[in-house]
């Protein structure tokens, strides 16, 4: 399934943008910790199945060990490493309004009442919300390092490259529609749909992100 | 969704 490989390559790509950024500019301004906080989060209550050892494929699982490390790598960085170039006065989306809610959306919409399945549907609801620290944050300054928005457009891409993967399953397989996957799926794409304009028209343009005043 | 299939998606 090339939408589902591409959209994993494009989350890849999106983390080593955020290495990147942080390590050759030595600096992890622009970057909302409160987001990546969340991020580590969503891995490590997504793929607590790691610890079933009942494992889908090589593939699978190196790739959710990954996630969880490099994400919690990136708390390091911002906190330890660079932590002078973090500013969290500008951090200051609450994230209890995001958390709370989730932790409720899991516990109605599951697929089994169970350590796995809980801490799985709460993930995929934190997930879709998480970037909103970061992107409150860009609106509050009103611009980003272009580096910074290519990392944005590579989630972005990410998410969006999930939908044509669920058409395609839905096609192509008959194990049914992952309805609480699609539903916070197609919901967090929506989030990007604004930021994804602004980078079209101006970033690969070649112009500086800016928001409109 | 078929459960017995697990979440297999990252």
């Amino acid at each position: 399934n090339i939408f589902r490989l591409l959209g994993d390559l494009s989350h890849l790509a999106s983390i080593f943008i955020l290495l990147h950024k942080i390590q050759t500019s030595r600096s992890c301004r622009g970057i909302s910790f409160k987001t990546q906080v969340l991020y580590v989060v969503v891995f490590c209550t997504r793929y607590l199945d790691l610890l079933t050892f009942q494992l889908h494929s090589f593939y699978n699982t190196i790739m959710k060990i990954f996630f969880i490390g490099s994400s919690v790598y990136i708390l390091y960085l911002m906190r330890i490493r660079f932590r002078p170039t973090n500013d969290p006065s500008i951090d200051t989306f609450r994230i209890e309004y995001l958390l709370g809610p989730c932790a409720v959306l899991s516990l109605i919409f599951n697929y089994g009442y169970n350590w796995i399945e809980i801490p799985w549907s709460f993930s995929i609801f934190l997930e879709s919300v998480a970037i909103l620290p970061q992107l409150f944050m860009l609106q509050r300054t009103g611009e980003a390092e272009a580096i910074t928005t290519h990392y944005i457009a590579a989630l972005g891409a990410y998410r969006a490259l999930y939908i044509p993967n669920w058409i395609y399953r839905y096609l192509t397989e008959t194990n049914g529609v992952d309805a609480i996957a699609v539903v916070a799926g197609i919901v967090q794409t929506g989030l990007y749909v604004d930021f994804g304009y602004i980078y079209f028209t101006k970033v690969l343009q070649g112009q500086k992100f800016e928001l409109p005043a | 969704f078929d459960e017995a299939q697990g979440h297999d998606e990252l």
